[in-house]
């Protein structure tokens, strides 16, 4: 089963 | 005061084609730097950066930083009004809630304005530290978009992998599977052409192609996408515009639990 990551999993908030 | 005048207006249509699908709202940033935008997709997988540098625009002028959130598709549906070789004046004055957009013929025999409401938008912002990349991909940007296209009447999500042979976009679904690989071309009689693949590391992602689909919308802008992958990074899908900036796309991969 493939799962989609969140792209806030990578990038912080500025 | 803020005011861009921009010669070229059709390329605002282009840019607002291909984020409005995308992203709902968001605030665009004015600054003695250019007209900048970042947000998010609503399930906050993707992420849009748009940025046009004051230098580009045949006119800017900037007396502070501003920020005005605006309804993509509310900006795309007067944007549509502009025709192709219109030039493009964008006003906001300091303290208002409205945005005004000017067209004007290149014969000056037909001049439009259109008054938007500015939003407040609570917007995430989003740091994104420069990295380096296992490998980059250049690679015309119709060519991008058809593999995209196709790959998704097969599949949802498409694999990207990259190595010494090439670039392979491969996807499977319920009637089969599909590969097709692009090898690097230089010797072609245009750049635009050309197919660049730099690899310092071979790499596989997988991606939903819904968003791929979306990002190719952008195709218009520039005749070559450039594809930076990384095994531990979001990929980002670059489409530069002519001497003015970027748009870019940043995409949160798929993995196998």
């Amino acid at each position: 089963r493939s799962v989609q990551l969140s792209i806030k999993e990578f990038y912080r908030s500025s | 005061m803020f005011e861009l005048r921009l010669e070229q207006g059709s390329l605002l249509k282009k840019v607002m084609e291909a984020i409005k699908d995308l992203v709902n709202d968001a605030n665009f940033d004015c600054s003695a730097t250019g007209f900048s935008m970042q947000a998010m997709d609503s399930s906050h997988v993707a992420l849009v950066a748009l940025l046009l540098r004051s230098e580009g625009f045949e006119h800017y002028r900037c007396d502070r930083n501003i920020s005005m959130g605006i309804n993509l598709a509310n900006m795309a549906k007067i944007l549509k009004c502009a025709g192709n070789d219109d030039i493009v004046t964008v006003k906001a004055d300091d303290g208002t809630d409205s945005v005004t957009f000017m067209f004007e013929s290149p014969t000056q025999d037909k001049i439009s304005d259109f008054e938007l409401k500015l939003m407040d938008i609570d917007s995430e912002h989003l740091g994104i530290p420069e990295a380096e990349y296992d490998a980059i991909v250049r690679m015309p940007s119709a060519e991008f978009a058809r593999i995209c296209k196709d790959l998704s009447s097969i599949g949802d999500t498409v694999v990207i992998s990259v190595t010494k042979e090439g670039v392979k976009f491969s996807t499977r679904g319920d009637i089969g599977t599909a590969n097709i690989v692009c090898r690097q071309n230089t010797s072609v009689d245009k750049p635009e052409e050309a197919t660049i693949i730099e690899m310092k590391e071979m790499v596989s992602l997988t991606f939903a192609l819904r968003y791929m689909n979306s990002f190719a919308k952008a195709t218009p802008l520039a005749s070559q996408v450039t594809i930076s992958l990384s095994s531990d990074l979001p990929v980002v899908v670059e489409y530069k515009i002519a001497e003015m900036g970027y748009i870019r796309f940043y995409l949160a991969p798929k993995i196998e639990e």
